[in-house]
Parts: C-alpha cells; structure tokens; sequence
C-alpha cells in the first residue's frame, strides 16, 4: 500500500508488508510515531517497536502482539491499533490526553522468525526458530523463557514440546531485546501482552498461586476492561489471575513485568471461542481489533491517571 | 507448507476432575503427537487439542470409551487454512 489509508487491515499480512506498513506510518506522521529497532530475532530480523509520543521523557504503556506466531489475529490487531492511535491523536480526547502524558510503545511482530515461519513453512508454529543443542525439535515458548519461575511448573524441559522453555532464562534474543528495553527504559507503568483465542483478560501470577499485593486493583479493572469490550459486541470474556483463570504457567511475560515494577501488567487472549482456533477468518479481524481497543484503552487511561 | 489435510480440532468438556486428569494423560503420549491448543484447566471447561489424521481414531476411542464429551471443532483443518489463503490472494488481487 502507497499509504497507511490505502492499507488494507481486514486481511492477514507478511512480516515483510507489516514492516513496509510500519515505516510508510512513521513517514506519515513523523512528529508522532518513530520506528525503534530493539534488537534481532534468531534469524536475523528486526525486532521493530513503534513509539508514540508528543514529548520527552514520559511514563510509557508497552503493548506487545505476536509473541506467539501463529496466533495472526493478534498481529494484524497490532497493525489496526496502530492506525487507531495515530487516527485519534488529535480528533479523541482521551486518547489526546494520553499522549500528552505518556508515551506508548507498539510491538507489532514480537516473534518475526515464528511468524514467517508460520507464513512459509507451518502455518500452526508457535515458537521462536532458535537451535536447540543435542535435539533435532526447534524453538523455545517465548511465553515461557522469562525469568519469572523460570524452569517452574507449566513449562516444559522438552524441546519438542509447544511449552518449552528455552535453556536459560532470557535465552531467546526475542525475549531478551524486550527485557533490556524495559529495564533500560526504566519508566514502563502499564505493559499489555497479546495473545489468542480463549477470550480472556489475565493478569500476574501465572507461576504461583500466591496472589499479587495489587490483586484486588488488578481484578476490578480488568472488570472494568472486559466490561468495555463486551460492550462492543457482546463478546464474553473472562478475567482474574493467570493461574486461577487458566492453569500454572511458568516463566510468562506479565509476571516477569510485573516482578520487574510494572503494576499494570496484563495478558489478553482475543476471540474466538470454540469456532475457529488460530485460523480465525480475517473477516473478524477489524471487529476483534476494534473490541479489544476499548478494553485497551480502560487500561491505559487508569495507567495515565494513576501514576506511581 | 505443511499439509493438515484430514486433521481435526476437537473440543472436550470433561464433566469432572477425574475427567480433567485423563485428558492431561494425554499430553504426556508423545507419539500421539498433539498439539493443545487450549490444555486443560478444570471441569467444564473447554479443553482444545488439534489432532493429526493417523491419531483421531486413538484419541476418540480414549475419550468415548471414558465417557468424556467432545465435539469436532474444526472438521479439516488444511480446509480452513485453504480458505484463509485463497481470502489472503484474493485480496491482494483486488489491492492490485
């Protein structure tokens, strides 16, 4: 597409047209979006975060999308909230006031090698492409190589399996790339991790059933996020702690975030229930995209007004 | 690519916990080769699992002759991912 309105967000796109769309949107709007190049996956591409931003040296809101790569309706969601950002600046007030305070950061293909992968080869490849020493199985879960429990229950040892968890801690360079922004960073207040397709709102512990000391602010406004997406379309989801809601997960994402300072640290599963799977009609992409912004957007505006 | 023609995705609802724990049996067969896509959590909740043509007999005979219910979620999966394809040339076609 010549331009990010002539780009069509209703279909599943490539890594290649996905990084072609993130560079035509910051040419577009260079005083808003700028394209940071956080590190390389295993293969060698480009771990591309779009930053937004109308000053310096604010709080910031992570989104991430594709960590796992076969779930493409979170990627292709990645792309829409990124037009919605840029669409809203200036025309929705409280996205406006959002950006006049913090800056969010998008991460739209987390796992690039997972995703061409999935593309080219296997469309149903989950895991990063990394080489697993003395094994012929490749990959590593991302969602199960941080240091947060790592090694714990809910992760396997085995490379074969979809769970396993990497070597080490941090072993993935997918992984690691976002560890060192987020501590290099130093002022990340809210960091959303997106996957698919069991329709839920989640949020720390995954590898403990110890309950968080902000549990109880975690719960009421993930009720308050899935009360704004299912507003939309009448999309039920459900919400609570990770390991209550699904089962024990080690190693996850949002517990390392949380571990890490980050109070508002949540994991989306979007649509679709019992229908689809991974293989979710690009027919409900704008409609998925659409319903997960409005709980996006609770989530960043308690963030933007809750400063700690 | 690889094919999936002839796999299937099957949804269980086991009714109990004993239920829960014979399907988590499953996931330790290695040779069955499955692939959760949503791994069992408690009872009554849904548990998905993409199986590959040469285990659906296996897997359904478990889950029949334990009473466990189950529903084909995706009847062929290479079908779905046929239609996303010929949606994706399509409309890259009309972009053109």
């Amino acid at each position: 597409a010549r331009s990010t309105n002539s780009f069509n967000y209703a279909i599943y796109h490539t890594f290649d047209e996905i990084n072609s769309f993130i560079d035509t949107l910051v040419a577009e709007n260079p005083n808003l979006v700028s394209k940071i190049v956080i590190g390389k996956s295993t293969e060698g591409r480009p771990l591309n975060v779009l930053k937004f931003s109308t000053g310096s040296n604010r709080p910031a809101f992570w989104i991430d999308t594709g960590i796992h790569s076969r779930e493409w309706v979170t990627q292709a969601s990645g792309v829409w909230f990124a037009k919605k950002i840029v669409q809203d600046y200036g025309t929705d007030p409280s996205l406006t006031a959002t950006l006049n305070k913090l800056d969010i950061y998008l991460e739209i293909v987390t796992n690039p090698d997972g995703y061409v992968f999935s593309h080219t080869s296997n469309r149903m490849w989950r895991k990063t492409r990394s080489a697993n020493p003395g094994s012929t199985c490749v990959g590593t879960d991302p969602n199960r190589n941080w240091d947060a429990g790592f090694g714990g229950p809910g992760s396997s040892s085995n490379p074969c399996t979809e769970t396993y968890r990497g070597r080490a801690a941090h072993s993935e360079p997918e992984v690691k790339a976002i560890v060192d922004f987020v501590k290099g960073h130093g002022n990340i207040k809210g960091f959303v991790s997106i996957h698919s397709y069991s329709q839920m709102l989640l949020f720390p512990y995954g590898y403990t059933s110890a309950l968080t000391p902000d549990h109880q602010e975690l719960n009421n406004l993930a009720r308050v996020a899935v009360n704004a997406l299912t507003s939309l379309y009448g999309t039920v989801y459900e919400y609570g702690s990770i390991i209550t809601t699904i089962y024990q997960a080690s190693g996850g994402t949002v517990d390392w975030t949380y571990n890490q300072g980050i109070k508002y640290s949540y994991t989306f599963e979007l649509r679709d229930t019992g229908r689809y799977g991974f293989a979710l009609p690009a027919s409900q992409i704008i409609p998925t995209a659409q319903e997960t912004w409005l709980a996006l957007t609770k989530l960043i505006e308690y963030t933007r007004d809750n400063p700690y | 690519m690889e094919n999936f023609g002839g796999q299937q995705v099957l949804r269980i609802l086991p009714e109990n916990e004993e239920q829960v724990t014979l399907v988590r049996d499953l996931e330790n067969l290695e040779h069955l080769q499955l692939d959760f896509w949503q791994s069992p959590r408690a009872a009554e909740k849904p548990i998905d699992i993409r199986v590959p043509f040469p285990s659906l007999q296996a897997v359904k005979v478990y889950l029949e002759s334990n009473n466990i219910p189950y529903s084909i979620m995706i009847k062929d999966l290479q079908n779905l991912l046929d239609e996303e394809q010929s949606s994706m040339k399509a409309a890259r076609a009309m972009d053109n």
